[in-house]
């Protein structure tokens, strides 16, 4: 009956919002769990019941704090390569629209992972080093002057899977408007010769990159139960 | 040959009995990713005069039964509720199709009680 259903539909809503969701997700386009979060969600599925020291407010796998773990898939695009010193490889912006985040959710941790194609990239010559910067950028990707890099890593050899851990810059702040912009820059090391592209050796073959967000919602934020 | 076992009649005292709740029997099998289902429980049965021991019950439910056996309608029995919850984690699709890990607590109930 109408009644009927217009008591059920409350009490769901109401289940909703105790589960930290505003409306019942209808997903549009389903993207692939993350192989990160099947892990975690596997490993607390095979825990023996009943587990009393199981922290429902506290994510294990990271020794932090929390009981909300997402991951964002960048949305930025390339940017044009500019050639102020050393060979650029690679400069996009990295933007992660983080606007479902709750008011009042505690951000706990952030890790940036970067995706490339291929396993492993050996700088061409031994000696040589690629450099990648992370700067903080505008919404529009211009990086803001004058501001040091948030990450500045060389490395011999590029791997497929590189994660950056970025949780203190973001509890500093530095996410306007709930969402976060960074320009990620690859280069390698200035006064090298030989072409550009054997230079870059690859590093510009990036696959994805993905922000992995940790955070304490309200539940877990209040005096602790029991 | 062996006497015939007495018929087996479910304890009607206060404790677990088995609940599995389904998401899709709630309408949630879309945005839930797994699990697609789990085994919830629920508290069902009686919290008699006296309280025995495994009844998980406090000092107060042992006072409330004995006012209770004295004046059965004035106050009346303890309510057998859950005294041990413990977590599950789901993952499912928020509203802008991100795929969310969130642990929520209080979900099985473990334990049952008279209070």
């Amino acid at each position: 009956s109408p009644v009927l259903a217009t008591g059920l539909s409350w009490q769901e809503s109401s289940l909703l919002k105790s589960l930290g969701l505003s409306a019942k997700p209808s997903p549009r386009s389903p993207v692939p769990v993350p192989p990160v979060l099947w892990r975690i969600f596997q490993r607390r599925k095979e825990l023996p019941r009943p587990h009393q020291e199981l922290d429902s407010c506290r994510v294990e796998e990271f020794n932090v704090p929390g009981n909300i773990v997402r991951v964002f898939a960048d949305q930025g695009r390339f940017l044009p390569e500019e050639q102020p010193q050393g060979w650029l490889c690679l400069r996009k912006l990295l933007f992660f629209n983080l606007s479902v985040l709750e008011e009042g959710e505690r951000l706990t941790m952030a890790q940036l992972e970067l995706r490339f194609q291929h396993n492993s990239y050996h700088s061409p010559r031994p000696g040589q080093v690629l450099e990648l910067r992370l700067y903080p950028a505008s919404p529009r990707g211009q990086p803001q002057p004058g501001r040091r890099p948030l990450v500045e890593r060389s490395f011999v050899q590029l791997h497929k899977s590189l994660l950056f851990k970025l949780s203190a810059a973001l509890k500093d702040g530095k996410m306007p408007g709930r969402n976060l912009t960074l320009v990620l820059e690859i280069s390698a090391s200035s006064g090298a010769s030989g072409s550009p592209r054997s230079l870059c050796a690859g590093s510009d073959a990036l696959e994805a990159a993905s922000l992995l967000v940790v955070t304490l919602g309200r539940q877990c934020r209040g005096p602790r139960r029991r | 040959r062996s006497p015939p076992s007495p018929p087996v009649t479910p304890s009607p005292l206060c404790k677990p009995r088995r609940l599995y709740i389904s998401f899709s029997d709630v309408g949630w099998e879309n945005w839930i990713i797994a699990p697609q289902g789990y085994l919830a429980n629920y508290c069902r049965g009686d919290c008699p005069f006296p309280l025995a021991a495994e009844l998980n019950s406090t000092n107060h439910a042992v006072l409330q039964t004995m006012v209770h056996s004295l004046d059965p309608q004035g106050t009346p029995q303890p309510c057998c509720v859950p005294v041990r919850l413990s977590p599950i984690s789901i993952l499912y699709y928020d509203n802008s199709d991100n795929v969310v890990l969130r642990h929520y607590e209080d979900m099985v109930v473990d334990e049952c009680g008279c209070r």
